[in-house]
């Protein structure tokens, strides 16, 4: 069975898109096959990899009913791609409408997960019923921070929502600290804090890095933008080690 | 009639509660009499604020249906706060299944809105029931953005969004760029971007400057914190400029 990881962080702008894209992409470039859902009606993942507006995606999916193998987009040799589109929006209270709300999307990940090695689901930030919906189709939850107090604050809440979500904490598998800025007080205060709170579930973090922020521009992911950056190094890292949590070569 | 203000933007971490903490603390220094409703289950306003969680909130006006009065929490003179709270997240989908979803906060805040100069609104980012509730009950939104790739893509979207639920874009008062940083080239590309794209709409920018990323976790504004700051100055001078436009003294 595949992997089916969440990357979600209540707070907003921490790197859980840029997470999602640069881990999905190592992964892939191991050899890994990919399916990564875009659970945010902003399509950043699919802005990130530079691919064209596909004519089906999430929406066609969940309120379409049209079957999941017709709706992926190739990003990249490896990679398959649930685009999510502006009509999400509307979706939301239709889906809260129905008995099935929560498992919805895992119902209908279903008869295409067996083919990957590894599906990430990229959240928005906030609550929603697709962020909750990623919570209960996913095997784990992968948690970017930023090293800043309303986002280490944030944290004790998401980990609440965690638990009455999946029934336990035992699905989150990492905090990654983003942005980590080696000039900046803060940034070495509140790692030290992060650690000190949860332990060996804290990675080591990804620098901050301006090659990450313009990598999007460009539709590259970071080892194809500036494979010698900080973030690209960093990245990598983070790959490894999921690699070596998940058993994968 | 007072102004309701929604601060939004779907782009995560680009300023929105930053902005609607130091914009209405910045009115309230100036005899404005200033009501904050936190639509955002993170609550960051309320600890921007160094306010304890009030017994009452949000979510006993929306699901409780208790008066609006008994639920208010003083965070600065003349400044109430409508605080946010983690039930609101199991709070979604109620709301969205009755007949006047869209409707609900603007109904529950009628009682009090008189009472006030102005009413912000703090969105969560992403789009959910909450968020629309809030551009539904706004006379004015306010756009914050980070001058950043993602964050200026989404504005498009954001843009047919507020069309599609206001009928018209009418009621976009400002787009303020946050964290501009002027060593950084890509900073100064995407302010002129935004300057030849949406006009007169874009403010003078908010400088990127680490006391305003400090403040929160004393529980402070930014004039509070350090009224000199770069921060500070330029809060104060966007304050100015909604003054002008909505002619208060
Ligand atoms: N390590 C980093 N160094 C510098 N910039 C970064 C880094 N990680 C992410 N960024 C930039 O910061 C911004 C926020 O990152 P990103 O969009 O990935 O966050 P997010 O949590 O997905 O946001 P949202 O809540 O809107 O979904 C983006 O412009 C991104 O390019
Ligand atoms: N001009 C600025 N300079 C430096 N840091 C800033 C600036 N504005 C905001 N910040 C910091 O950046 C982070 C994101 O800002 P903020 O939380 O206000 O954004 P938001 O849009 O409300 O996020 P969310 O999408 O999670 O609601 C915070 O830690 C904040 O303190
Ligand atoms: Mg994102
Ligand atoms: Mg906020």
């Amino acid at each position: 069975m595949p992997r089916v990881i969440a990357i979600t962080n209540f707070k907003g702008g921490i790197g859980k898109t840029t997470t999602t894209v640069n881990v999905a992409a190592g992964f892939a470039l191991k050899g890994a096959r990919i399916l990564i859902v875009d659970a945010d009606v902003q399509s950043n993942v699919r802005i990130s990899f530079g691919v064209e507006e596909p004519r089906r995606n999430l929406y066609d999916v969940l309120i379409s009913n049209k079957p999941v193998a017709d709706c992926l987009t190739p990003a990249r040799p490896n990679i398959d791609l649930l685009a999510s589109s502006d009509d999400l929006v509307a979706a939301q209270s239709e889906i809260s409408r129905r008995p099935d709300w929560g498992r919805v999307l895992e119902t209908a990940l279903r008869p295409v997960v067996r083919h990957y090695d590894f599906v990430f689901i990229d959240c928005s930030a906030s609550m929603n019923v697709l962020n909750l919906n990623a919570l209960m189709a996913a095997s784990d939850i992968l948690v970017p921070t930023a090293l800043e107090h309303l986002a280490i604050e944030g944290l004790k809440q998401l980990g609440r929502n965690i638990s009455r979500i999946k029934g336990t904490m035992g699905s989150l598998r990492m905090i990654v600290p983003t942005m980590f800025d080696a000039r900046n007080r803060q940034s070495h205060v509140l790692l030290t804090t992060l650690r000190e709170t949860y332990g060996a579930l804290v990675t080591e973090p990804i620098r901050i890095n301006v090659r990450l922020s313009e990598a999007p521009a460009h539709g590259k992911t970071i080892y194809e933008y500036d494979p010698r950056s900080n973030g690209a190094t960093d990245y990598a890292a983070l790959v490894e080690k999921l690699s070596v949590m998940f058993g994968f070569k």
